[in-house]
């Protein structure tokens, strides 16, 4: 899974 | 940043605005759920906490802020400023049958047990069954206005636009989000009816009705 510094999308 | 996406996001952004600009032209948001926009606005306030904690680009940042200050602005047109034309008695959806939930699965299935993850996870699940009081509002009258059917076009297509914009990061990118992917599968799968009735009717220029 991804972890929330990773999050580039809206 | 793929062309799906732009597009994508380009479509979200034009959704709210014809929305705001429906309200604000007409003086009127009849036929708009206002729990529907109450709960995009608990979606954009807990997804984009991370704007105060994590700096991604002046895009990505510009866009969080906008989704935020538009959204809070229709449900202040609706509950404030044009409280009068809210078409209340037909906006019966109880939305804590979705938050409650939501949140429940929020808890559960997440990526990390952290607060912030929590609330994007929420955020997430939440935005995939927010659009229900208003598809539920149409079902009760049994129709929509051309621009309102504009709208929830728009809404509809930003979130198929990404499922494309998914398959493409995974081949390309190596990118893979479950949670996203999944809840993202849902919100467009709630609208395949809309989309239907959008193509076969108003389309061709007649006005959305559902058949009695």
């Amino acid at each position: 899974g991804l972890k929330t510094k990773d999050k580039d999308e809206l | 940043m793929n062309i799906f996406r732009l597009v994508g996001d380009l479509s979200h952004l034009l959704a709210i605005f014809v929305l705001l600009l429906k309200i604000w032209k007409s003086r009127s948001c009849a036929g708009v759920s206002g729990k529907s926009q109450i709960l995009f606005a608990l979606v954009f306030i807990t997804r984009y906490l991370d704007l105060f904690t994590n700096f991604i680009s002046v895009y990505n940042s510009l866009m969080k802020v906008i989704f935020i200050a538009s959204t809070v602005a229709t449900v202040y047109l609706m509950y404030i400023k044009f409280k009068a034309t809210y078409d209340s008695n037909h906006d019966t959806f109880r939305i804590e049958f979705l938050v409650v939930p939501v949140g429940g699965l929020a808890f559960l299935v997440n990526h990390d047990f952290t607060p912030l993850e929590i609330l994007w996870t929420f955020s997430i699940y939440l935005e995939s069954v927010a659009i229900l009081p208003q598809l539920f509002m149409i079902s009760k009258t049994g129709e929509a206005e051309t621009i309102t059917s504009h709208y929830l076009f728009a809404l509809g297509s930003y979130r198929a636009l990404y499922l494309l914009n998914w398959i493409y990061r995974y081949y390309f990118e190596g990118y893979f989000d479950l949670i996203a992917v999944v809840a993202g599968c849902v919100q467009t799968i709630l609208y395949c009816d809309f989309f239907y009735l959008y193509i076969t009717k108003v389309m061709w220029g007649k006005k959305l009705s559902l058949p009695a």
